[in-house]
């Protein structure tokens, strides 16, 4: 059993929490912001058995997109910039990033 | 040590809460939603000492039901299902779900 | 690569989440709440490099401070005692807690 902690974008929680119950693989939700952009975001739980994580990666390779945001440096994105001039930057921003942990014990009661 | 990451039921959180703290266990909760159900639950992350991890199961054993839910197919329980006329199912929703993983390093500032 | 899991005071919490940015930490947040003082406080999720650990808990260290609280033994702080005439005792919660996880692998989709 793997437990993977999951960062996704918000546009894609629902497609892709709807595809992983529809392939038998169980999650949990944590509503997150991300640390540079100050938005929203989604962390998904998944405690995955080990022959099931690259069908689990594949689901979420096909389901998370990449998108991009404008940026006005020096001006977090949550915070509504007045009067920072600089010119706006394109971050992009990727459909997910997991981090795939050991789990030494697995106990439903 | 080991971090135990505990999905329960919100109707047992307060009181398994208090059962840890009058244990000298420490919690920190985190706020969730079941992938399935769509519902709101209690995800605790608690880090304890291997020689207690035992006495941790067990309390969560004694203080975590076991309920059923009803669902209709097709109409995730969250999002309200006018109109589906498929019968309704009982869906058994577990005590708790651990996690149990290995804490290489433990720091206190 | 490590995860490190740290419970930090949310009075902290966004100068903490600048300087990691501004030294190229990536971070996420999630909401949380004290299992013992039933007050919100912020859980930060950082998938750091195993060079940088030291780098990080130097930057923790410098942000976050330790704070003493008031609480009335037998009332959780959140929930407001009245009529409970016990003196009030002086609690120290401290700048953080980090508990550093090993990560079997690292996907970016
Ligand atoms: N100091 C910096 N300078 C310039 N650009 C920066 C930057 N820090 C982040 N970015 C860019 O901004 C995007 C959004 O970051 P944010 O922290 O809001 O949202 C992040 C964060 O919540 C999480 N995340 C990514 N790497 C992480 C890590 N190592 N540890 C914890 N969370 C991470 O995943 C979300 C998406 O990350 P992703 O890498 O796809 O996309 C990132 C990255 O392309
Ligand atoms: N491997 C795992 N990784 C991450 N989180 C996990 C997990 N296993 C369980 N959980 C978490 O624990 C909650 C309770 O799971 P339990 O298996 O007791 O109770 C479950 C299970 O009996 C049933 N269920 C889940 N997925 C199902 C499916 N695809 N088909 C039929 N029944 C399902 O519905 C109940 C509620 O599920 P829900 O997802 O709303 O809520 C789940 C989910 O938030
Ligand atoms: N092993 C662990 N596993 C998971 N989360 C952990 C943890 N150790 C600490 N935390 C998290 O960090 C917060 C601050 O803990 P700290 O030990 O600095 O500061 C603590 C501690 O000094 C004190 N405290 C906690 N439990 C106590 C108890 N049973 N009796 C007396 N004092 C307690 O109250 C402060 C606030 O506690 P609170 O629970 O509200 O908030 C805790 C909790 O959310």
């Amino acid at each position: 059993m793997k437990l993977v902690l999951a960062v996704i974008q918000d546009a894609d929680a629902a497609a892709l929490i709807r595809v992983l119950s529809e392939n038998a693989f169980e999650v949990t939700k944590l509503a997150s912001t991300g640390g540079f952009l100050r938005e929203g975001n989604t962390t998904l739980m998944i405690g995955v058995p080990d022959t099931r994580m690259e069908e689990l990666k594949r689901h979420v390779a096909q389901t998370c997109r990449t998108r991009t945001r404008l940026v006005t440096p020096g001006v977090p994105v949550g915070e509504g910039g007045e009067g920072m001039a600089a010119d706006p930057v394109e971050v992009a921003v990727g459909g997910a990033v997991m981090f795939v942990l050991g789990v030494q014990e697995f106990v439903k009661v």
